[in-house]
Protein backbone atom coordinates (compact mmCIF):
# COMPACT_ATOMS: atom_id res chain seq x y z
CA UNK A 1 0.00 0.00 0.00
CA UNK A 2 1.34 3.41 -1.12
CA UNK A 3 -0.04 6.84 -0.16
CA UNK A 4 -1.78 7.32 -3.59
CA UNK A 5 -3.84 4.10 -3.45
CA UNK A 6 -4.57 4.74 -0.05
CA UNK A 7 -5.71 8.76 -1.34
CA UNK A 8 -7.45 7.28 -4.36
CA UNK A 9 -9.36 4.90 -2.11
CA UNK A 10 -10.64 7.23 0.32
CA UNK A 11 -11.35 9.20 -2.79
CA UNK A 12 -13.22 6.58 -3.97
CA UNK A 13 -15.11 5.91 -0.85
CA UNK A 14 -16.17 9.72 0.02
CA UNK A 15 -17.61 9.41 -4.27
CA UNK A 16 -19.26 6.67 -3.32
CA UNK A 17 -20.54 7.92 0.15
CA UNK A 18 -21.76 11.29 -1.22
CA UNK A 19 -23.73 10.23 -3.87
CA UNK A 20 -25.39 7.79 -1.49
CA UNK A 21 -26.09 10.80 1.18
CA UNK A 22 -27.26 13.10 -1.72
CA UNK A 23 -29.64 10.87 -3.01
CA UNK A 24 -31.24 9.28 0.33
CA UNK A 25 -30.98 13.27 2.13
CA UNK A 26 -32.73 14.87 -0.91
CA UNK A 27 -34.77 11.96 -1.60
CA UNK A 28 -34.44 12.20 -5.16
CA UNK A 29 -31.78 10.82 -7.94
CA UNK A 30 -32.55 13.59 -10.52
CA UNK A 31 -29.54 14.44 -12.52
CA UNK A 32 -27.85 11.04 -11.93
CA UNK A 33 -27.27 8.82 -14.23
CA UNK A 34 -28.95 5.06 -13.14
CA UNK A 35 -26.95 3.74 -16.17
CA UNK A 36 -23.38 4.33 -14.67
CA UNK A 37 -24.64 2.68 -11.07
CA UNK A 38 -26.05 -0.38 -12.90
CA UNK A 39 -22.65 -0.13 -14.78
CA UNK A 40 -20.84 0.42 -11.53
CA UNK A 41 -22.29 -2.50 -9.99
CA UNK A 42 -21.71 -5.03 -12.64
CA UNK A 43 -17.97 -3.54 -11.80
CA UNK A 44 -17.67 -4.39 -8.82
CA UNK A 45 -19.81 -7.86 -8.69
CA UNK A 46 -17.42 -8.88 -11.56
CA UNK A 47 -14.23 -7.75 -9.94
CA UNK A 48 -14.83 -8.98 -6.89
CA UNK A 49 -15.84 -12.41 -6.91
CA UNK A 50 -13.12 -13.38 -5.12
CA UNK A 51 -14.09 -11.94 -2.20
CA UNK A 52 -14.60 -14.80 -0.11
CA UNK A 53 -12.24 -17.03 -1.84
CA UNK A 54 -8.83 -14.72 -1.50
CA UNK A 55 -8.68 -12.87 1.94
CA UNK A 56 -5.59 -10.11 1.08
CA UNK A 57 -6.28 -7.72 4.49
CA UNK A 58 -9.02 -6.63 6.44
CA UNK A 59 -9.06 -3.26 4.72
CA UNK A 60 -9.29 -5.09 1.44
CA UNK A 61 -12.45 -7.08 2.21
CA UNK A 62 -14.17 -4.57 4.37
CA UNK A 63 -13.56 -1.84 1.49
CA UNK A 64 -14.98 -4.62 -1.38
CA UNK A 65 -17.98 -5.37 0.76
CA UNK A 66 -18.69 -1.69 1.52
CA UNK A 67 -18.16 -1.14 -2.39
CA UNK A 68 -20.26 -3.41 -3.38
CA UNK A 69 -23.04 -3.02 -0.91
CA UNK A 70 -23.45 0.29 -1.66
CA UNK A 71 -23.52 0.46 -5.35
CA UNK A 72 -26.46 -1.95 -5.02
CA UNK A 73 -27.89 -0.04 -2.61
CA UNK A 74 -27.46 3.37 -4.83
CA UNK A 75 -29.00 1.47 -7.91
CA UNK A 76 -31.76 0.16 -5.72
CA UNK A 77 -32.56 3.78 -5.02
CA UNK A 78 -32.74 5.15 -8.25
CA UNK A 79 -34.72 2.39 -9.68
CA UNK A 80 -36.94 1.59 -6.45
CA UNK A 81 -37.09 3.82 -3.76
CA UNK A 82 -36.99 7.32 -5.26
CA UNK A 83 -37.71 6.06 -9.17
CA UNK A 84 -40.63 8.62 -9.46
CA UNK A 85 -37.45 11.48 -9.37
CA UNK A 86 -35.41 9.30 -12.10
CA UNK A 87 -34.69 11.20 -14.71
CA UNK A 88 -34.80 8.58 -17.50
CA UNK A 89 -35.24 10.91 -20.43
CA UNK A 90 -31.98 12.58 -20.58
CA UNK A 91 -30.46 9.22 -18.86
CA UNK A 92 -30.37 7.93 -22.94
CA UNK A 93 -26.84 6.46 -23.32
CA UNK A 94 -26.52 3.15 -24.84
CA UNK A 95 -24.84 0.96 -22.65
CA UNK A 96 -24.91 -1.97 -24.88
CA UNK A 97 -22.08 -0.01 -27.00
CA UNK A 98 -19.62 -0.22 -23.59
CA UNK A 99 -20.83 -3.76 -22.29
CA UNK A 100 -20.21 -5.45 -25.59
CA UNK A 101 -16.93 -4.18 -26.96
CA UNK A 102 -15.14 -4.50 -23.04
CA UNK A 103 -16.79 -7.92 -23.03
CA UNK A 104 -15.23 -8.85 -26.43
CA UNK A 105 -12.13 -6.81 -25.64
CA UNK A 106 -11.62 -8.54 -22.24
CA UNK A 107 -11.72 -12.52 -23.87
CA UNK A 108 -9.33 -11.09 -26.43
CA UNK A 109 -6.77 -9.15 -24.28
CA UNK A 110 -6.09 -10.05 -20.84
CA UNK A 111 -3.47 -11.78 -18.89
CA UNK A 112 -4.87 -15.22 -18.60
CA UNK A 113 -7.52 -16.70 -20.05
CA UNK A 114 -9.56 -18.14 -16.90
CA UNK A 115 -13.02 -16.83 -16.09
CA UNK A 116 -11.92 -15.26 -13.28
CA UNK A 117 -9.39 -13.43 -14.90
CA UNK A 118 -11.28 -12.89 -17.91
CA UNK A 119 -14.23 -11.52 -15.60
CA UNK A 120 -11.30 -9.10 -13.96
CA UNK A 121 -10.34 -7.66 -17.24
CA UNK A 122 -14.12 -7.37 -18.13
CA UNK A 123 -14.60 -4.77 -15.02
CA UNK A 124 -11.77 -2.98 -15.78
CA UNK A 125 -12.32 -2.20 -19.15
CA UNK A 126 -15.98 -1.58 -18.37
CA UNK A 127 -15.15 1.25 -15.30
CA UNK A 128 -12.78 3.01 -17.77
CA UNK A 129 -16.19 4.08 -19.53
CA UNK A 130 -18.40 3.50 -16.99
CA UNK A 131 -19.27 7.45 -15.66
CA UNK A 132 -19.82 7.97 -19.62
CA UNK A 133 -23.49 8.06 -19.53
CA UNK A 134 -23.68 10.19 -16.33
CA UNK A 135 -20.95 12.86 -18.52
CA UNK A 136 -23.43 12.59 -21.22
CA UNK A 137 -26.53 13.30 -19.03
CA UNK A 138 -24.67 15.98 -17.66
CA UNK A 139 -23.74 17.63 -21.08
CA UNK A 140 -28.07 16.39 -22.18
CA UNK A 141 -29.33 18.66 -19.22
CA UNK A 142 -26.50 21.29 -19.49
CA UNK A 143 -25.58 21.09 -16.02
CA UNK A 144 -25.49 19.25 -12.89
CA UNK A 145 -26.31 20.04 -8.85
CA UNK A 146 -22.65 21.47 -7.08
CA UNK A 147 -22.78 18.19 -4.90
CA UNK A 148 -23.16 15.61 -7.93
CA UNK A 149 -20.47 17.68 -9.10
CA UNK A 150 -18.05 17.18 -5.55
CA UNK A 151 -19.24 13.47 -6.72
CA UNK A 152 -17.62 13.49 -10.11
CA UNK A 153 -14.48 14.53 -9.06
CA UNK A 154 -14.03 12.83 -5.99
CA UNK A 155 -14.35 9.50 -8.43
CA UNK A 156 -12.11 11.12 -11.21
CA UNK A 157 -9.63 11.74 -8.61
CA UNK A 158 -9.41 8.26 -7.76
CA UNK A 159 -8.14 6.85 -11.09
CA UNK A 160 -5.79 9.91 -11.36
CA UNK A 161 -4.29 8.93 -8.36
CA UNK A 162 -4.07 5.17 -9.02
CA UNK A 163 -2.21 5.89 -11.73
CA UNK A 164 0.72 7.69 -9.45
CA UNK A 165 0.37 4.67 -7.18
CA UNK A 166 1.43 2.40 -10.28
CA UNK A 167 3.95 4.60 -11.29
CA UNK A 168 4.68 3.97 -7.40
CA UNK A 169 4.82 0.39 -7.74
CA UNK A 170 6.74 0.17 -10.93
CA UNK A 171 9.57 2.24 -9.52
CA UNK A 172 10.04 0.20 -5.86
CA UNK A 173 7.89 -2.65 -6.69
CA UNK A 174 8.64 -3.77 -9.99
CA UNK A 175 5.11 -4.18 -10.34
CA UNK A 176 2.56 -3.26 -13.30
CA UNK A 177 -0.18 -3.98 -15.06
CA UNK A 178 -0.50 -2.99 -17.98
CA UNK A 179 -4.55 -3.83 -18.65
CA UNK A 180 -4.77 -1.53 -15.77
CA UNK A 181 -2.73 1.22 -16.44
CA UNK A 182 -4.36 1.69 -20.18
CA UNK A 183 -7.98 1.58 -18.66
CA UNK A 184 -7.21 3.67 -15.87
CA UNK A 185 -5.18 6.26 -18.33
CA UNK A 186 -8.65 6.28 -20.96
CA UNK A 187 -10.55 6.55 -17.27
CA UNK A 188 -9.03 9.82 -16.39
CA UNK A 189 -8.94 11.34 -19.73
CA UNK A 190 -12.69 11.22 -19.85
CA UNK A 191 -12.88 12.98 -17.20
CA UNK A 192 -10.34 15.79 -18.30
CA UNK A 193 -13.18 18.05 -19.84
CA UNK A 194 -15.10 17.83 -16.36
CA UNK A 195 -11.70 18.50 -14.37
CA UNK A 196 -11.49 21.83 -16.53
CA UNK A 197 -15.05 23.04 -15.44
CA UNK A 198 -14.94 21.55 -11.95
CA UNK A 199 -11.78 23.78 -11.35
CA UNK A 200 -12.64 27.16 -13.37
CA UNK A 201 -16.52 27.10 -12.24
CA UNK A 202 -17.14 25.35 -9.47
CA UNK A 203 -14.44 26.43 -7.08
CA UNK A 204 -15.29 29.51 -8.05
CA UNK A 205 -18.70 28.64 -6.28
CA UNK A 206 -20.45 28.98 -9.57
CA UNK A 207 -22.90 26.24 -10.74
CA UNK A 208 -21.15 23.63 -13.08
CA UNK A 209 -22.96 24.12 -16.33
CA UNK A 210 -21.73 22.29 -19.53
CA UNK A 211 -22.38 23.83 -23.11
CA UNK A 212 -25.20 21.66 -24.20
CA UNK B 1 5.70 -9.85 -11.10
CA UNK B 2 3.33 -11.23 -13.06
CA UNK B 3 -0.32 -9.30 -12.68
CA UNK B 4 -2.14 -12.42 -12.60
CA UNK B 5 -0.48 -13.03 -9.09
CA UNK B 6 -2.76 -11.83 -6.19
CA UNK B 7 -4.66 -9.10 -7.22
CA UNK B 8 -4.36 -6.74 -4.23
CA UNK B 9 -5.55 -3.98 -5.47
CA UNK B 10 -9.25 -2.75 -5.05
Amino acid sequence: MNIFRFLGDISHLSAIIILLLKIWKSRSCAGISGKSQLLFAIVFTTRYLDLFTNFISFYNTSMKVVYVASSYATVWMIYSKFKATYDGNHDTFRVEFLIVPTAILSFLVNHDFTPLEILWTFSIYLESVAILPQLFMVSKTGEAETITSHYLFALGIYRTLYLFNWIWRYQFEEFFDLIAIVAGLVQTVLYCDFFYLYITKVLKGKKLSLPA
Amino acid sequence: QESTDVKDEL
